[in-house]
């Protein structure tokens, strides 16, 4: 493991603690897309179903778990403990536009035809959109707390890292996994337009508008 | 025949 594998999953990690964090101290889910939430714990619990099936290694599988139960977690809140607070209204992207294709593409485009495989391919494909709810959501209200937005910058930080883990990782290792780097040069350009307002208009504001 | 490519990566 590199650094920049290291960094990218705590990177991710962050942002997950960040959003559970945010979201039990303010005991409010205001502003956050309970649809990319569902799309996160649909991602991460057909991609970890190897859990069940391969041991890799002990880091490997405590952060699974991690990332699994702090998705159903964070769910669990927004849908459940203080779904008053949730926004619904404004949380209106079609996943459906985005689960269908998704699944269609991971039944054609993967590196085995079997059902675990297709299961994660599935979750590869569907983790570099998941967060369009949340980011249309930002765009129809036209503004985000400053901790969503630091929610946001975590989560792509971390596939930003990863692309140059598997840079670094095909320079070293002769790694080459195509699916995940397409998929993850996607994700990442994604969170472009994002990176760019955190960084030019985040600082030292409340608040951050995202123009629609 | 493998159930799954091993996968290391989170």
């Amino acid at each position: 493991m590199n650094i920049f594998r290291l960094t990218g999953d705590l990177s991710h990690l962050a942002a997950i603690i960040i959003l559970l964090l945010k979201i039990w101290k303010t005991r409010s889910c205001a502003g956050i897309s309970g649809k990319s939430q569902i799309l996160f714990a649909l991602v991460f619990t057909s991609r970890y179903l190897d859990l069940l099936t391969s041991f890799i290694s002990l880091y490997n599988t405590t952060m699974k778990v991690i990332y699994i139960g702090c998705a159903y977690a964070t769910v669990y809140l927004i849908y459940a403990k203080f779904k008053a607070t949730y926004d619904g209204n404004h949380d209106t992207f079609r996943v459906e536009f985005l689960v269908v294709p998704v699944g269609g593409l991971a039944f054609l485009v993967n590196h085995d035809f079997s059902p675990l495989e297709i299961l994660w391919t599935f979750s590869i494909y569907l983790e570099s959109v998941a967060i369009l709810p949340q980011l249309f959501m930002i765009s129809k209200t036209g503004e985000a707390e400053t901790i969503t937005t630091h929610y946001l910058f975590f989560l792509g930080l971390y596939r930003a890292l990863y692309l140059i883990n598997w840079i670094w990782r095909f320079y070293f290792e002769g790694f080459f996994d195509m699916i995940a780097i397409v998929a993850g040069v996607v994700q990442t350009i994604l969170y472009c337009d994002f990176f760019y307002l955190y960084v030019t208009k985040g600082e030292g504001r409340s608040q951050l508008s995202i123009p629609t | 025949h493998a159930l799954q490519i091993p996968h290391d990566e989170l």
